[in-house]
């Protein structure tokens, strides 16, 4: 569902650029749970944003679900987004003046995939999915910093993604309810669906079936999770 | 430093109040490093921007480095803020339009207690003790989210307070990176700081002398770190 081949990309600034991902080459086979760790700044996040087509490469080939997304326009790969990527963003990026309800519910209205009537019933029991069924009006400042993280976990779920990307979903929960939704990932895995997770814990690591480090732009290797 | 009782904190919401916190009494003496643990959702954050004197109890007594800090009025508390505390929050709040550098200078600028020859020279150091001596130039949106996080950590240091706030801080730092923040708090509580730090990661609890645990606004468990 992924493929990668010499992904660069190179933020210039100035008289300095900074090269986040230099070299890049992954194949992610439809339906596979897929870890990326790697040190802070090692260019997670930028390969993410690059497979969910929230951003070009600078250079190389990158197809998603089939499609070389270095080639479409705008429109046709929002398109792409909506309906195939569910995304996990690492700083939530919440909506901040709607409800936790109404950020879970506007992906439904713009991609138009899920029934009307049906939404408001998904998105509440999505929310209770990620323990948040008490918080479904609350909007994001009137939530922890892990609430907001679980909203934006049940956003990504809202149009029942084929390909989940989830920057470090885990990062501000404590064990018991990281592990809740790790549980919530492994079961819509094994609905056929493809899971690429960042983390920097090696816990939430081996939910995964294989392991991708990435090291100053560049992947320095490839295992098979112990537990896969 | 800092001595709390019975603190109570509710947030009105129309029909339903949220008791974030439920009467939380606690002493923490000066030059301590304490650790405050518990699932998400449970008033963690709300406890520290009670110490950090961002907010005030519903009710309670709450007194910061001597002071009554429920009576005192926005410009004392400011000044209390400014001089004796250092925050990291758990979502880094950084100056978006400024760099790393100008982020980790404006608190110094605002408090003035660190000479104006001085400053540019100790933020620079500062981001380089947290390892981003080669990103003082970068714009938040030009950082990763460990990056932004450890600006925020830096920040926190800018005027070298006494009692240093730091609201899951290692969240989205790899171990490695995460241990170089941890053992530099250390150094600080070994200079005769008072560090405070709330994180979901027992190797990161480990660091302090003592544990205390939240759970639905209230105190359930005070421990001695194994390690202390
Ligand atoms: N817009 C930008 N301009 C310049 N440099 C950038 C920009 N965005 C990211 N970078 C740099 O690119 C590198 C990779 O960033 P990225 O966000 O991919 O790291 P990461 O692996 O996700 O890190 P973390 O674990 O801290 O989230 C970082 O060193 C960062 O400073
Ligand atoms: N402004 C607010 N209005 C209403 N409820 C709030 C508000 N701020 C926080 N809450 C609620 O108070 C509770 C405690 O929030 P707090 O941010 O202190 O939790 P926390 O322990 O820091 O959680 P986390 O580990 O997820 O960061 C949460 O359940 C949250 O929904
Ligand atoms: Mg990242
Ligand atoms: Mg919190």
């Amino acid at each position: 569902i992924v493929r990668a081949e010499n992904l660069v990309k190179v933020y210039r600034m100035g008289k300095v650029d900074v090269r986040a991902l230099d070299g890049v080459s992954l194949t992610i086979p439809e339906g596979e749970f897929l870890a990326i760790m790697g040190p802070s700044g090692s260019g997670k996040s930028t390969l993410m944003n690059l497979i969910g087509c929230l951003d070009k490469p600078t250079s190389g080939t990158l197809l998603v679900d089939g499609q070389d997304v270095t080639r479409l326009g705008d429109r046709r790969l929002a398109k792409l987004r909506g309906r195939t990527i569910g995304f996990v963003f690492q700083t939530f990026n919440l909506i901040p003046r709607i409800s936790a309800l109404d950020n879970v519910l506007l992906p439904m209205g713009l991609v138009g995939a899920i029934p009307k009537s049906q939404r408001r019933k998904r998105a509440i029991e999505l929310l209770e999915q990620v323990g948040l069924g008490h918080r479904v009006r609350h909007m994001p400042n009137e939530l922890s910093g892990g609430e907001r993280q679980r909203v934006a976990i049940a956003r990504a779920l809202a149009n029942d993604p084929k390909l989940l990307l989830a920057d470090e979903p885990t990062g501000n929960l404590d064990t018991k309810t990281g592990r809740a939704i790790l549980e919530l990932f492994k079961e819509l895995h094994r609905q056929g669906r493809t899971i690429v997770l960042v983390t920097h814990d090696p816990d939430v690591a081996s939910y995964a079936e294989r392991i991708v480090r990435l090291v100053d732009g560049r992947i320095v290797a490839v295992e098979t999770s112990p537990s896969a």
